[in-house]
């Protein structure tokens, strides 16, 4: 089913705030990763704690999040993220 | 049926902005002129919006958690596993591997070797134009050369009269000549590195896009509800000199509106030139009549911000920053095979009167990530395809964490090609 079709997509940055790494953190400097998860549907990302000794990264230490409706806002410009806080996400979504 | 060779094309830090995507305003009718004889995937992904992480993560054919490189200070042979690469599969399977231009990115990323001799048969090339790249040979509005941002230039005064793009094209183009009469079949990458900052092209391609008619990115604002992380602050362009003149403060800018229509102009300036170049590169393959036994792909390492979200440049999860052109041409089986003599990929002039609305290939809207290069060129090739990766695969030197997409390129109207069967 092409709704079930996902594209992952990352990011890093040294911070929660602009600064000025935060385009191209040097991997000791990773604190944080943008994961992303796209549908035709959605795009769904979370800015989560990363370790860049263990390259682990951590889905409960989460300092931010998007999420983009495709139909109702195809350039991402009103995050509903917050507003979607609370309610039970779709099982695709769960990283 | 003889192995089919390969051409693979990539394009650094170009967006889906085509025709064949739907851009109205951009002129690209030789990639345009491809995509009516490809697939065209209309939702392909990078795996992460900056040049040597996607481009190791698509040619190893796995995720940046996997190469562990999400900057480029590590080699991933060293850093995090001996993965094989797209090229290396093809080399060991007989084929001839050359790279032109930029395909690994350079430095430690590829072990300051673009990977050899692990990927390539011969010494990569890259043209010695590339050194003047971001020197000041951008003359600014006093007359004099600055390391700009915004740089048209006269080729005919520049360093070497030339540029890198067009060496790299003139480079694969006797490449080809060359490997044409090869005993086995060749895989050829030709990395361009426009329309990749600084904006450095022949100035005659500004003519193209008169800025009254280049408009501002559809949602210039920073949307209220970013969370600052997921902000990307392009600190790269505002050290480019014409930039660091606007005084632009940290980190939200925003740059006038006029100099957003000036970079949005000489991007799309950029983008056409190297559709130039591409379709000198397709022309030539025609020519040799090695079209009719050559696939051809066509993608690029990520998109570019062009003013969306008070955004430019790369470096975030935004889709105008993650979403990429990916087109392939498998001969007889995304279009008939050429007629002896017949051309299908003459080289088409952008400055010729609009040329007219190219008849669109074959389409794919599902999402794609740029991952499943590796087994899909693998597999259309009549290689093997690699196995899945097992989690974690860091012990594993081949093995893909992409999906293959062969089933998107099973046509019933072509099947009676010989490629196609095989």
């Amino acid at each position: 089913n092409p709704r079930e079709l996902v594209a992952y997509s990352q990011y890093p940055r040294p911070a929660d705030a602009p600064q000025w790494n935060s385009d191209k953190p040097s991997l000791k400097d990773i604190k944080v990763m943008g994961y992303s998860i796209r549908t035709v549907d959605y795009r769904y990302t979370v800015w989560v704690g990363f370790s860049p000794r263990e390259f682990l990264a951590n889905f409960s230490d989460v300092h931010a999040g998007e999420l983009y409706f495709v139909d109702s806002d195809p350039w991402q410009d009103h995050n509903v993220y917050n507003a979607s806080q609370g309610r039970a996400l779709p099982p695709p979504l769960m990283p | 049926t003889d192995a089919l060779n390969v051409l693979l094309i990539i394009v650094d830090d170009l967006r889906p902005s085509l025709g064949c995507y739907g851009d109205k305003l951009v002129r690209s009718p030789n990639i345009d002129q491809l995509a009516s004889h490809s697939l065209l995937f209309q939702n392909a992904f990078a795996q992460q919006a900056v040049c040597a992480p996607s481009r190791v993560s698509f040619l190893t054919g796995r995720r940046p958690d996997t190469t562990r490189l999400y900057d480029f200070n590590s080699y991933w042979r060293a850093h995090a596993g001996n993965f094989s690469t797209i090229p290396q599969y093809f080399k060991q399977n007989g084929y001839v591997t050359v790279s032109v231009g930029k395909v690994f990115h350079p430095g430690i990323s590829s072990n300051h070797s673009d990977d050899s001799p692990y990927s390539w048969s011969l010494p990569p090339y890259h043209p010695s134009s590339e050194k003047y790249e971001n020197t000041k040979t951008c003359k600014g509005p006093d007359g004099e050369l600055h390391a700009n941002l915004l740089c048209p230039v006269d080729v005919a005064e520049v360093p070497e009269g030339t540029l890198p793009d067009k060496q790299s094209t003139e480079r694969a183009i006797q490449l080809l000549e060359k490997l044409r009469t090869s005993a086995v079949p060749f895989f050829l990458a030709v990395g361009y590195h426009k329309p990749h900052i600084p904006f450095r092209y022949p100035q005659e391609f500004q003519k193209l896009y008169p800025l009254e008619n280049v408009t501002l990115a559809p949602d210039p604002q920073v949307p209220a509800g970013l969370p600052p992380v997921a902000y990307n602050p392009w600190m790269d362009i505002r050290q480019r000199e014409d930039v660091q003149a606007l005084n632009l403060s940290v980190p939200y800018g925003p740059i006038p509106t006029d100099f957003q229509r000036k970079i949005r102009q000489s991007y799309f300036a950029s983008v056409s030139y190297v559709d130039t170049q591409v379709g000198r590169l397709l022309s030539a393959l025609d020519g040799l009549e090695l079209a009719r036994s050559t696939i051809v792909a066509l993608t690029s390492d990520h998109g570019w911000a062009l003013g969306e979200h008070g955004e430019w440049a790369k470096y975030s999860n935004f889709d105008v920053a993650t979403r990429v052109p990916l087109l392939v041409y498998v001969p007889g089986r995304t279009a008939p095979l050429p007629e002896a003599g017949g051309r299908l990929f003459p080289y088409i002039d952008p400055f010729a009167s609009a040329s007219e609305s190219m008849e669109p290939g074959r389409q794919a809207g599902d999402l794609v990530e740029l991952l499943s290069l590796f087994p899909t060129l693998a597999g259309l090739a009549g290689l093997r395809v690699p196995p899945r990766c097992p989690v974690p695969s860091f012990h594993v030197e081949l093995c893909r964490e992409g999906r293959n997409l062969l089933k998107y390129f099973q046509f019933g109207d072509l099947e009676e090609e010989p490629h196609a069967r095989g």
